[in-house]
């Protein structure tokens, strides 16, 4: 379960001018960083398991989804506009296909964006799909990564030539 | 070679292919082109001078020139194009670089900053800014926001209310920008978003830029007695600007309902799987 308590607390002292415009000494800065963290981790719902690093580190939240045996999620995205918008939710993934279903279980198109940087961990592999949001409101997707195709041993049939 | 663009239906951005920088933006519902050149610069921070002992510091922006130095004259760049995305990767140096992004059906372009480690080794305190340059002829006039709500005409070394004898000329056409700046010829006007609070100004006609991050060696002597020296997390920042291009009639309506997303943006949260809530309004 989640708590916002702490993290209303915290926003209520990061009121002070100090807090917005930085104008403070430094481990006063660390301090209103760490009652932000502190506030917001007693909001998350722990134990999601979806991180890289596996079930218990929220540290690496939504860090690397789709690990192996993890490959299904849910995304649930709210939207507090008194309007409908549309949305490219962008997700760090591990490599793979993905498959991404909207709340009426219709295919979305999806992409897995691979960056060609050379540290990985800089750029992990996004994946990215497109949102409809309810004003006020929430959609739920859900994403499902698809096995990887172990392509067989088969021999290439000929391609039956056609005339233009 | 030829320039590099990424477009979709309603705006196309084109990079120049010898330096990597941003070049122009044209809108293509309403046939506007504009030549935008956007780049980073750092201001020398003052440690006090014969003018003046204040040094630049935590509550005090006071650069010790008035021009500022270019991070990089060219940005090393990458592409990334899919039915999804299109984005272009600069890379202006160690410790600073962005990213120009373009969805399907936006009609703006998101530029994604990312500033830091700033390095100080040289013992010179830097204050970063994104500057966008163009040739509208703005007369001297800029637009910022106070809190989101009302718009403000900022006029260079003026100030409405008292006879200004202007003695810092950037610090002194410095505003606080919450969540939009923009300047306009009376026909077409250049719209940046902010997500979060930055300092910002147009210190020449057609010229806009934002304070994205600073580095400081010297307090201040207000108080705080500790120069805004970052040293850990805070160290690396990243952000986004919102880059519009309309016309004047028609900017108010673009800029109003994106900063509206921008401030009451979408949160996102994942779940295992399970019966799924389907969407509920």
């Amino acid at each position: 379960s989640g708590d916002s308590a702490p993290l209303n607390k915290a926003m209520a002292v990061l009121q002070h001018h100090d807090a917005v415009s930085g104008t403070s000494r430094q481990h006063v800065a660390d301090d209103y960083a760490r009652q932000l963290a502190a506030g917001w981790g007693s909001c998350e719902v722990r134990g999601t398991g979806l991180g890289r690093h596996g079930g218990g580190d929220t540290k690496g939240r939504g860090r690397g989804l789709g690990k192996k045996g993890q490959g299904q999620f849910q995304v649930i995205v709210y939207n507090p506009l008194g309007r409908k918008v549309n949305w490219m939710v962008r997700l760090p993934v591990s490599e793979g296909v993905f498959v991404v279903k909207d709340p009426n279980g219709r295919t979305v198109p999806s992409d897995v964006v691979i960056y060609p940087s050379s540290d990985s961990q800089a750029h992990p592999p996004e994946l990215l799909f497109s949102a409809s949001l309810p004003a006020l409101g929430f959609s739920t997707y859900s994403v499902a990564q698809v096995p990887r195709w172990k392509p067989q041993a088969r021999t290439p049939q000929p391609i039956p030539r056609r005339s233009w | 070679s030829p320039a590099l663009t990424i477009e979709n239906e309603h705006i196309r951005a084109t990079f120049d292919p010898d330096t990597g920088l941003l070049m122009e933006i044209m809108n293509m519902n309403q046939r506007l082109l504009l030549p935008v050149r956007q780049t980073f610069f750092w201001y020398n921070a003052s440690v006090g001078d014969n003018e003046s002992d204040q040094a630049s510091g935590a509550y005090i922006f006071r650069p010790n020139q008035q021009k500022p130095l270019p991070v990089s004259r060219w940005a090393q760049i990458r592409l990334v194009k899919t039915p999804l995305v299109q984005e272009v990767h600069q890379n202006f140096s160690a410790w600073c670089s962005q990213v120009v992004r373009l969805y399907p059906g936006q009609r703006h372009l998101e530029l994604e900053w990312s500033v830091g480690p700033i390095p100080v080794g040289d013992t010179w305190g830097k204050e970063v800014i994104s500057r966008f340059d163009t040739p509208l002829e703005t007369k001297g006039r800029f637009y910022t926001d106070s809190n989101g709500r009302e718009i403000l005409e900022r006029r260079r070394d003026y100030r409405p209310t008292w006879k200004l004898n202007q003695t810092e000329p950037v610090a002194g056409n410095y505003y606080p920008v919450n969540t939009r700046i923009y300047i306009t010829d009376g026909k077409m006007q250049l719209t940046v978003l902010t997500d979060r609070s930055q300092g910002g100004s147009s210190l020449r006609d057609g010229s806009l830029e934002l304070m994205v991050h600073r580095r400081l060696l010297k307090d201040d002597e207000r108080g705080v007695s500790e120069p805004l020296m970052e040293n850990g997390s805070g160290a690396w920042v990243r952000g986004r600007h919102l880059v519009l291009l309309d016309t004047a009639q028609a900017a108010a309506a673009g800029h109003r309902l994106l900063a509206e997303q921008e401030v009451l943006a979408r949160s996102p949260a994942l779940l295992h799987p399970g019966p799924a809530p389907s969407n509920s309004a």
